[in-house]
């Protein structure tokens, strides 16, 4: 791998970026797509982090162009130069620019704009060109034949982990911003036994744990859980939440405190959020609730608070009749307050303090009782 | 190249696709315009094995067929060498 001419590297770790207009090839979402999950391929394996902005100058500023566009490096029209971009620093340093004469696709049958995001970004951060022909940042465009196979090469690995460090592999060390804040509260402890948390929930196949101002990212193909502040992913919600739930069908991710919720899809909060808990169908008497679950086979979603639920049909978009009922008399076994609830391999887990019970809805009974951290290998 | 017809405006174009190729990603300064068209062609010889290197080609020199089909290839727009 190679670096730019005197290592210019972003002098922070939490990185915005905005996607400042669009090509036609592509949905718009597709796009949206594509670029979170070419920042993703180098958060994973980096420290950096990156949050999204709709307006005003981000630190890279993603664009689609033809020809000459005011950087005095003018495209060429279709094939040949794909895209370009520029290395850390202000103004138009680290943007991304690609060229809308090509035929961009989410699959291989024309340009990848996945693939060549992940490339144009690398630049962004500080990567050069890299003369293995395995690597991401190999100049030359070739399209994988699987892309779900598609892994960074160690090249590609060690150059941005030259730049910038691995990612926070010990649970006990988050990536906290450099100026300690004034409301400093303690870090918890993956393995404290005492563990409890505020709101669980799956996103995209992982599983996140929602404790103070930090969450656990539980990865699939990563045995050890990530740290980090919830600020990280999502700057503009607050700490200290009551529960979360993933919708999956609508891939967004519903977040809860107080009587205010707040709808996710990857680290985008959406607009006209938060919004009142009451939408939902809650009677007014009800300010918060301590869990919620939703079940992505029966479309139904469940809120827990004190020793009673309610249920949400997702495909009528409006809470049911006959309800609240209590949590007892539908989940035997599951009882005293419920911090969190996740739906995993179909059975749901009910948090409560430092235990966690596996109740499953068919037999309608508590199958296991495991400690509350125990997904974060203790 | 083969002679196989008559010269398309493209193909004249081709004539100086790989000088603009050295000059644009391989740094080849410009004053050693229409090189490829004299006997002396040392700085391009030099560049077009820094190219071929860099590509994980054959190191040769010349511009044979794999060379050129790897300079068609769609690519990044950043250089490969100098800023």
């Amino acid at each position: 791998f190679h670096d730019f001419l005197g290592t210019p590297k972003w002098r922070k770790n939490h990185l915005t970026y905005r996607i400042v207009n669009y090509t036609q090839d592509l949905p718009r979402e597709a796009v949206d797509s594509a670029i979170e999950k070419a920042l993703r391929v180098w958060e994973e394996v980096s420290t950096l982090t990156f949050s999204r902005m709709h307006e005003g100058e981000a630190d890279i500023m993603i664009s689609f162009a033809v020809r000459e566009h005011g950087d005095f490096y003018p495209f060429d029209g279709p094939g040949k130069s794909l895209a370009h971009a520029y290395p850390p620093g202000p103004g138009f340093y680290g943007d991304v620019h690609f060229d809308d004469d090509e035929k961009w696709t989410e699959d291989t049958s024309g340009t990848n704009l996945f693939l060549v995001a992940a490339h144009e970004l690398g630049h962004s951060l500080g990567l050069f060109h890299s003369d293995d022909p395995e690597a991401l940042m190999y100049p030359l465009y070739s399209s994988f034949r699987d892309l779900t196979q598609f892994r960074l090469s160690q090249d590609d690995v060690d150059g941005i982990q030259s730049l910038y460090g691995p990612p926070p592999t010990s649970p006990d060390t988050p990536v906290v911003p450099t100026e300690s804040s004034p409301l400093e509260s303690k870090i918890p402890a993956a393995c404290d036994p005492a563990l409890s948390f505020d709101a669980v929930s799956t996103l995209r196949g992982e599983i996140l744990f929602f404790k103070d101002r930090y969450l656990w990212r539980k990865l699939h193909w990563k045995p050890q859980p990530e740290f980090h502040l919830i600020s990280t992913f999502w700057p503009s919600l607050p700490s200290d939440l009551d529960a979360a739930y993933e919708v999956i069908s609508k891939d967004t991710v519903f977040i809860f405190k107080g009587n205010k919720f707040w709808a996710l899809r990857g680290s985008e909060v959406q607009a006209g959020y938060p919004k009142s808990i009451h939408t939902l169908g809650l009677p007014p008497a009800i300010q918060k609730i301590d869990a919620a679950v939703s079940d992505k086979e029966k479309k139904k979603t469940y809120f827990f608070t004190g020793d009673k639920y309610w249920r949400f049909d997702e495909k009528r978009q409006s809470m049911e009749q006959g309800f609240p009922r209590l949590i007892a008399d539908d989940f035997p076994g599951v009882d005293g307050k419920v911090d969190a609830v996740v739906q995993s391999f179909g059975f749901f887990y009910f948090f409560s303090g430092s235990t966690q019970l596996e109740f499953d809805p068919n037999a309608r009974m508590v199958t296991h009782i495991f400690k509350s951290n125990s997904w974060l290998l203790c | 190249y083969p002679l196989n017809g008559a010269a398309k405006e493209e193909d004249l174009d081709d004539l100086d696709f790989p000088q603009r190729y050295l000059e644009y990603y391989y740094n080849l300064g410009k004053d050693t315009k229409q090189v490829y068209r004299s006997k002396d062609n040392g700085p391009v010889i030099k560049k077009t094995q820094e190219m071929q290197k860099f590509l994980g080609l054959e190191v040769t020199g010349k511009l044979d067929l794999d060379t050129l089909e790897m300079m068609r290839k769609p690519r990044c727009g950043v250089p490969d060498v100098g800023q």
